[in-house]
C-alpha cells in the first residue's frame, strides 16, 4: 500500500512543475517565457500516507505566498495543473469539464485552450463553456438549446475542423 | 482509446431519443444557461456508475425526465467507446448502458447483455474509467476547490488514485 | 424580536416576486415578456424565527423544480433577486459584488445589467467583473493592472459618462 | 449617501499611498487575474471594520503588503461618504479610517480623531452600514451561495437584518 502511494506521489510531484510552466508561460512576453513554478510537499516522510501532502504554487513573476492569498483565476490555474498532473499518471480516456474558465481573464483563457489544445491527442477532452475565446479553439462543438414549445433540450453537433481557417 | 457517442433516453431536460456525437479529439459543449449543458456532463456521469448523491439529485429517480415530451421508454443513457485504433481503421467498440428500472434500481448493460454492477464496474476500470477516483470529472464551480484542500484530503486523494 | 423579524420577512417577501420578474423578463422574446416567479415561504407559520424559510424560483417558461435542480445561471439570477430584495428592506448606502456574473450568459448578463443601471441611483453599486459585455454598461471604471516592476497594483478610474454615445 | 473615494496605505499589493476614486453610482472594477481586484474589495470591507477570517486572511498582520515597494507607513484603510446632497451642492462628509498599529491590533478614527470600535461601528450603522449582516458585501464565488441557503439560515439572515 505505501509502495502504491508513494510510486504515485513521486509521479505527480515529479511532473505538476512542468505542466504549471506550460500553463502559465507566456511566450509573448519576455518576463514571463518561463512561467511560474508548483511543488508538492509531504508534511511526514516517513509514512507519507499518514500524514499530508501541501500543494504551493507561485505564478509568473511572483512572489511565494500560500495558496489562500492566491486570486481566483490563480487558484484555478493550479487547480488545473494538478488535475492534468493527476491524470497523467493514471489516464483516464476522457476527461470532461464543467465552465472551469469561469474565473479565467483573456490570457489565461488563450494559456489554457493552448495547453488542452496540445495534450488532446493524448486524452480527449470534453468541456462546457460560455466563453467564446474558449470554445473556438475546439475540434467540434455541440450546442444545446431549450426547445420553445416542448421545454426539452435539443442538440446541435457541428465540426469544426472543416472550418480550420474560418473560426480559427 | 475514446468516447465516441452518446445516446440519451429520457433523462432529465432530454426527453425522447437522442443521439449525441460523435466527440472529437477536444469538444466544447455550448449554450445559454439552463439549455441543459451540465445535465450532459450528468449523463456521462451517470452512465460510469456515479452515484445519485453527487449529481445534484438525492434521489435516482430525480433523473427521469418531468417534461410533458418525454416518451414512455425508461430513463436510460448509453456510452459508446472506441479503444485506440488496431490498424487500417479498425477499433473495439463498447457500448456501455445504464437504465432506471421502474422500481428506481439501475440496470446495467455492456453491448446489451445485462451484467452485474461489479462487472460492469471492472470493465470500465479496464479501460481506465476509475469512477470511485472521479478524477476524469470536475463538477460546475468544482475547479477552485482542487486547489484548496487541505493536505488530508490530498493525500486522500492521491490513495485513491494509487 | 417577533415583530421586528415578521416586519422584515413581509417586506422582502413581498417584493422578492417583482424583482426577480424585472431581473428575468425580456421584453423582446414574446414568451418572456413577463419573467419568472418567486416565493419566499415560512417552514412555521406561529413562530417564524424559530424554524426555516424555503425560497424558491421558477425562470421564465419553466415548470417548479427544486432550487437544487437549477442550473448555475438560474441559481446566480435567483440569488441576485433575493439579495436585492433584502437591500431594499434596509438599504446599505453602497453594494459591492465580485464576480457575480461568472456564470451568467450573455442574455442574463443584459438583463442583470440593466437591472442594475435601473436602481443605481438609489443605492450605488461597485462591481468587479471580468466580463466586457458587463463592464461596458457601467458609469465609470475603475481599472487595476500589476506593475512589471515593482509588483504591486496600479489603478486608473475612467469616467464613462463622458463616452455616453461611444461605448453604448 | 455613497462611497465617494477611498485612501488606501500598504494595504496588500497596494503599495505606498494610494488615491481611488471618485466612484460614481454604477463603478466597474476591471483588471487581469491577480492584478488586486478583490484587494481592492478586501480594502473595502477591512474599514467597514469586517474581521480578518472573513477575508482570506487569517490574521490582521495579513493585510500588511509584503512588497519591496511598500512604503514605511502604517497600513490603512480611508472611506470617505458623502451624504445626501443638502442643496447647491452641500454635502455631509464622513471620513473613516482603519489603522493596523505595530501590535497588529486595529486603531478606528473619525474625521481624523481615535475613536473606539464601538462608537465606530455605531456611526456605521447611523449610515446605514450594518456590518454584522454584510447584507452589502458579496464574495467572489459566494454568490450562488446564497440561493442554495437552507431555511434555517435564511431565518438566520432575516433575523440578523431585522
Ligand atoms: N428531471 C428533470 N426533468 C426535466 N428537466 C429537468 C430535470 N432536472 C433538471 N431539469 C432542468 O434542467 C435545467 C438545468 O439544466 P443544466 O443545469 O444542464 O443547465 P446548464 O446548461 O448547465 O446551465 P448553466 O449555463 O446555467 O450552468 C433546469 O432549469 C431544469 O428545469
Ligand atoms: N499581503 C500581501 N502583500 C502583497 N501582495 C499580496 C498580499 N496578499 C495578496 N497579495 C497578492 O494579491 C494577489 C491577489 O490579488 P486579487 O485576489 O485581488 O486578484 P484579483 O484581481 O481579484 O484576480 P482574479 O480576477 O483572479 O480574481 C496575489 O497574487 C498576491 O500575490
Ligand atoms: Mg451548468
Ligand atoms: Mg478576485
Amino acid at each position: 500500500r505505501c509502495e502504491l502511494f508513494n510510486k504515485c506521489f513521486d509521479h505527480v510531484k515529479g511532473c505538476i512543475d512542468e505542466i504549471y510552466k506550460e500553463l502559465t508561460c507566456d511566450p509573448t512576453k519576455v518576463e514571463q517565457s518561463v512561467g511560474g513554478s508548483a511543488y508538492l510537499t509531504l508534511n511526514n516522510q516517513e509514512e507519507p500516507y499518514m500524514d499530508g501532502i501541501k500543494y504551493d504554487t507561485i505564478p509568473p513573476g511572483k512572489r511565494f505566498m500560500d495558496m489562500t492569498h492566491l486570486s481566483g483565476g490563480e487558484k484555478t490555474v493550479a487547480a488545473l495543473a494538478l488535475l492534468f498532473a493527476i491524470n497523467s499518471y493514471c489516464p483516464a480516456p476522457f476527461i470532461v469539464l464543467d465552465e472551469v474558465d469561469a474565473a479565467l481573464d483573456a490570457r489565461n483563457v488563450a494559456k489554457v485552450t493552448r495547453y488542452i489544445q496540445s495534450r488532446r491527442h493524448e486524452q480527449q477532452c470534453v468541456i462546457i463553456s460560455l466563453k467564446e475565446r474558449f470554445y473556438e479553439k475546439a475540434d467540434g462543438l455541440v450546442g444545446i438549446c431549450r426547445d420553445i414549445t416542448g421545454g426539452h433540450s435539443n442538440v446541435f453537433t457541428l465540426d469544426l475542423s472543416m472550418y480550420e481557417d474560418g473560426i480559427q | 482509446g475514446c468516447l465516441y457517442k452518446l445516446v440519451v433516453q429520457n433523462f432529465k431536460s432530454y426527453a425522447g431519443y437522442l443521439e449525441i456525437g460523435p466527440f472529437k479529439d477536444f469538444t466544447c459543449v455550448i449554450g445559454p444557461n439552463g439549455s441543459g449543458k451540465s445535465n450532459l456532463m450528468d449523463a456521462i456521469s451517470f452512465v460510469v456508475g456515479v452515484t445519485a448523491t453527487t449529481l445534484r439529485g438525492s434521489r435516482i429517480a430525480d433523473f427521469r425526465s418531468n417534461l410533458s415530451t418525454a416518451s414512455a421508454s425508461p430513463t436510460s443513457v448509453s456510452l459508446f467507446y472506441r479503444g485506440p485504433e488496431k490498424g487500417s481503421g479498425k477499433f473495439d467498440e463498447i457500448q456501455f448502458t445504464r437504465t432506471i428500472t421502474s422500481r428506481d434500481t439501475s440496470e446495467y448493460k455492456i453491448d446489451n447483455k445485462k451484467v452485474d454492477e461489479k462487472e460492469y464496474q471492472r470493465r470500465l476500470k479496464s479501460i481506465g474509467l476509475l469512477v470511485k477516483s472521479r478524477n476524469f470529472l470536475v463538477f460546475q464551480n468544482e475547479v477552485e476547490a482542487v486547489a484548496q484542500k487541505t493536505p488530508k484530503q490530498l493525500t486522500e486523494l492521491l490513495e485513491r488514485i494509487s
